[in-house]
């Protein structure tokens, strides 16, 4: 039977919360190329939006690509993206590896 | 025969 290709999801987070609440790991020249959420905390925005689960891969946050990025510079992007107080949300790009 | 990995495994950071 064909095999489902893994389809890539739009997920908004609302930063509702003082966290975003997200644990990711991997990133450029390691054994996880693109970053994937490895734990997310009760309370966060991350867990208050509903959409984030463990073991998304995080393709794009807010329209930039995390192809290529090492991992303190996809982490940085991330927590650049909460930070910033120009938007009161954070739009994940993911999809869930097969 | 196994595989050998090459790339480290990576750091986590909690955002």
């Amino acid at each position: 039977s064909p095999v489902p290709a893994p389809t890539a999801t739009l997920v908004r987070v609302l930063k509702n919360s003082n966290t975003l609440g997200i644990a990711i790991e991997g990133g450029a020249n390691t054994r996880q190329p693109l970053p994937r959420i490895v734990t997310i905390q009760k309370g966060g925005s991350a867990h208050n939006c509903g959409q984030l689960r463990v073991g998304q891969i995080i393709l794009e946050v807010n329209g930039i690509s995390l192809k290529g990025q090492e991992h303190k510079d996809a982490a940085r992007i991330i927590a650049e993206a909460f930070k910033t107080k120009e938007k009161d949300h954070i739009d994940f790009l993911v999809f869930e590896p097969g | 025969r196994e595989k050998r990995l090459t790339l480290p495994p990576s750091e986590i950071t909690l955002l």
